[in-house]
C-alpha cells in the first residue's frame, strides 16, 4: 500500500545483535531500530547504511589541543587496570615523534611495582621521570613534578595516578586533592585524560560521568580496542556527556596508538 | 531497578484481577532491558527469556495469589540456578603433596593481584606453605610487581630466568617440590583470546605443569565480549573455575551470568578490593539481585 519495503524481523534482530555486542547499549541500540523501522528500508545492506549515517550524529572528532612551547599537562585518570601507564608511554612516544619535551610523573604511590613499571616506560624512552618513594603523597609527587616541569622548560607533563573506582570516595577526593594542587600551580594548559577499557561495557559511561563530575574530564582514550570488542558505549558517553575521544590504544606495544577518529570507529561497527 | 519497573506492571493486577499474558509480555520486555543495560550477553538474554516465558506463562504465576511476586520469583531463581554452583572451593590436593594453581585472562584483568590474594587466602584458612610463580615475562615490572605482593602476602616467589615463562612455570615446580611447598600459584602475562601465540604459550605452560586449579580471572565489568573472551579461553585451557574482579565497582556483573551461562564452570571467588584480603566467595544470590538491579 505504501510502496516501500520494511526489514524482517529476523533481519532486524541481526542488525539489534550487531549493536547490542558492540556494547552501543540497549538505549540506543532501540532508538535505531525504531528510527528504522520508521524507514521504507528493504534491506539489510540498506539500513546499514542508514545506521552508519545515524551513528555519525551521536559522536565527533575533537583535537586534544597540546602545542609545543608551552608547558602542557595531561593528568591521566581512570579505573583499575584499563591502561593508564601503558598509555602514558604510547602519548609520551607519540608527542616525542613531534619534537616535544617530555616529563613524567609517578603519580601512583600506591600499587605495587607502579613507580617502577613507568620508571621502565621512561628508561625506553629515555624520558626523564619525577618519583618519590612508595606510599608517598601522590599530591606532593605532582607539586615537585610542575615545578621540575616548569624548570626545565618542558612541553608535555604527563601524570600517571594510581588506578581508581569511581565509587570509592575517599579516592575520588584524593584525585580531587590533585586537580586544586595542579590549578594552584598556574593557568597553564591542562588536559584531563579519562582512559577506559575497550572491553567494558556499560559501566564505562558511569565512569566517565562520575570522573566528570569529580574534576572535570577533557577527553577519553579507549583502550585494547585489538581484543575486537567494538567499544559501543563512546556514542553514550559522546551523546551525554560531550566529551571529546582523543586516542585509541590498539596493543601493549608502544606504536600501538591512533588518533579517534569517528568515520572508521563506525565503520569497525558493522565489520 | 528492574523490581520498582515490575511493580509498575504489575500494579494494576490486585486482588481477584488476573494477570495477564499482555502484562507478562511487558514484564519480560524490562527485564531484557534490565539484563542488557546489566551487560548480559544478548544470546544468553533472549535463551533466558525464552526459557522463562513458558514458566511465566504457566499455571503457577497465571493462578497465583501473588502473581507479581511468583514471577520475580522464577526470574531471580532462574538466574541463580544458572549463576549457582555446587563446587565452589579450590579442588587441591592434601598438603603432603603439591597442588599446583594457574591464573589466565585478559590484560589488566586483576590476575597478579589475585595470586596475592588466594596466597593470603590459603596461607591464613589452610596454614599452606605457598611459592608464588613470576610467569609474565613481558610486562615492565611485572615480576617486581609480583614481588612486591609476595612480600606484603609473606610468602616467597620464585623468578626463575625472567626470560621463558614455559621454563619458569617447571623450573618453579621442581624448586617447590625440593622445598617442601604445598601450593603453587602460576601468574601468566594478560593476553588476548584472539591472540594465536599467547594461547598456545598459556597452553603450553598448562600442559607442562598439569595445574590442579586453572582458574580464568575476568573483570566483572566486561561487556558482551565476556562470551567470546570466555569461550576461547575454554577451549584452550581446561578451566576449573572463574574468578570475577573489582565487583566492588558499581557495575552490575552481568558478565558474571554471560560467562556462567555459555562455559558452565564454576564461578568460585569474587574480587572486592585491592588489598590481599579482597577476596570472597562467590553467591549466587547476591550478584542475581546485582544483575537485575
Ligand atoms: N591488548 C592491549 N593491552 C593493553 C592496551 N593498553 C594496555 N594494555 C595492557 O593492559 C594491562 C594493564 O595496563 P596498565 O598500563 O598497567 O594499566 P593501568 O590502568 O595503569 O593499571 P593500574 O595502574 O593498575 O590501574 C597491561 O598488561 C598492558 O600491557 C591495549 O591497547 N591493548
Ligand atoms: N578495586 C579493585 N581493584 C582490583 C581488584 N583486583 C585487581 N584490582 C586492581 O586492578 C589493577 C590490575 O591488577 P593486576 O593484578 O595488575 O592485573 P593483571 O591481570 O595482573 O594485569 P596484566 O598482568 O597486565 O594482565 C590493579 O590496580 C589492581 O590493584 C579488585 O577486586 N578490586
Ligand atoms: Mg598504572
Ligand atoms: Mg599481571
Amino acid at each position: 500500500l505504501f510502496g516501500g519495503k520494511t526489514l524482517d524481523t529476523n533481519a532486524l534482530e541481526q542488525i539489534e545483535e550487531t549493536l547490542i555486542t558492540a556494547d552501543i547499549g540497549p538505549a540506543i541500540s532501540y532508538d535505531l531500530i525504531e528510527k528504522l523501522r520508521t524507514k521504507n528500508i528493504g534491506n539489510i545492506e540498506d539500513a546499514i547504511i542508514y545506521l552508519k549515517n545515524e551513528l555519525k550524529n551521536y559522536i565527533f572528532d575533537g583535537d586534544i589541543g597540546i602545542e609545543k612551547g608551552q608547558l602542557n599537562v595531561l593528568l591521566v585518570l581512570g579505573v583499575n587496570g584499563v591502561g593508564k601507564t601503558t598509555s602514558i608511554a604510547k602519548i609520551s612516544n607519540y608527542y616525542l615523534q613531534k619534537g616535544f619535551k617530555i616529563l613524567l610523573a609517578a603519580g601512583d604511590t600506591f600499587r605495587a611495582a607502579a613507580v617502577e613499571q613507568l620508571t621502565k616506560w621512561s628508561q625506553r624512552l629515555d624520558i626523564p621521570i619525577i618519583r618519590q618513594h612508595d606510599g608517598a603523597d601522590p599530591a606532593s609527587v605532582v607539586f615537585d613534578a610542575i615545578d621540575s616541569a616548569k624548570a626545565k622548560g618542558v612541553d608535555l607533563l604527563i601524570i600517571d595516578t594510581a588506578g581508581r573506582l569511581h565509587t570509592k570516595v575517599n579516592l575520588m577526593d584524593e584525585l580531587r586533592k590533585i586537580e586544586k594542587i595542579i590549578k594552584s600551580k598556574g593557568d597553564f594548559n591542562k588536559k584531563n585524560l579519562l582512559v577506559i577499557d575497550g572491553t567494558t561495557g556499560q559501566n564505562a559511561f558511569i565512569q566517565a560521568e562520575s570522573f566528570n563530575n569529580a574534576v572535570g574530564i577533557n577527553g577519553i582514550m579507549i583502550t585494547k580496542y585489538d581484543a575486537l570488542s567494538k567499544g559501543g558505549i563512546v556514542f553514550t558517553i559522546q551523546k551525554k556527556l560531550k566529551i571529546p575521544f582523543y586516542f585509541i590504544g590498539t596493543g601493549e606495544k608502544i606504536e600501538n596508538i591512533e588518533e579517534f577518529n569517528k568515520d572508521s570507529f563506525i565503520e569497525k561497527i558493522f565489520s | 531497578g528492574i523490581t520498582k519497573s515490575l511493580t509498575d506492571v504489575f500494579k494494576n493486577v490486585t486482588g481477584n484481577a488476573k494477570i495477564t499474558e499482555k502484562n507478562i509480555t511487558k514484564a519480560l520486555a524490562d527485564i531484557r532491558i534490565a539484563l542488557l543495560e546489566a551487560d548480559v550477553n544478548i544470546a544468553v538474554v533472549r535463551n533466558f527469556i525464552n526459557s522463562v516465558t513458558e514458566e511465566a506463562l504457566g499455571e503457577k504465576v497465571l493462578r497465583s495469589v501473588s502473581p507479581q511476586e511468583q514471577f520475580i520469583k522464577i526470574i531471580h531463581d532462574k538466574l541463580v540456578e544458572v549463576l549457582g554452583s555446587s563446587s565452589q572451593e579450590l579442588k587441591l590436593k592434601t598438603k603432603d603433596t603439591l597442588s599446583i594453581i594457574m591464573l589466565a585472562g585478559l590484560q589488566g584483568s586483576g590476575k597478579t593481584t589475585t595470586a596475592g590474594k588466594i596466597a593470603n587466602m590459603l596461607k591464613t584458612t589452610q596454614q599452606r606453605k605457598i611459592l608464588l610463580c613470576a610467569c609474565d615475562v613481558y610486562r615492565p615490572a611485572a615480576i617486581d610487581q609480583l614481588i612486591k605482593v609476595g612480600s606484603l602476602v609473606g610468602v616467597e616467589v620464585f623468578t626463575g630466568d625472567k626470560k621463558d615463562p614455559i621454563k619458569i612455570a617447571k623450573e618453579g615446580v621442581k624448586f617447590a617440590k625440593l622445598n617442601t611447598f604445598d601450593t603453587v600459584i602460576i601468574d601468566t602475562a594478560g593476553r588476548l583470546h584472539i591472540d594465536k601465540d599467547m594461547m598456545e604459550e598459556v597452553q603450553k605452560i598448562s600442559k607442562e605443569v598439569k595445574p590442579d586449579e586453572i582458574l580464568f580471572v575476568a573483570d566483572s565489568m566486561t561487556g558482551q565480549h565476556a562470551v567470546e573472551i570466555a569461550k576461547e579461553f575454554n577451549t584452550v585451557l581446561e578451566i576449573s573455575g572463574v574468578i570475577l574482579t573489582k565487583f566492588d565497582s558499581d557495575t552490575r556483573g552481568g558478565a558474571a551470568f554471560s560467562i556462567k551461562q555459555i562455559i558452565n564452570k564454576p564461578i568460585k571467588f569474587i574480587g572486592i578490593s585491592e588489598k590481599i584480603d579482597g577476596i570472597e566467595v562467590f553467591y549466587p544470590e547476591r550478584i542475581a539481585t546485582r544483575i537485575l538491579g
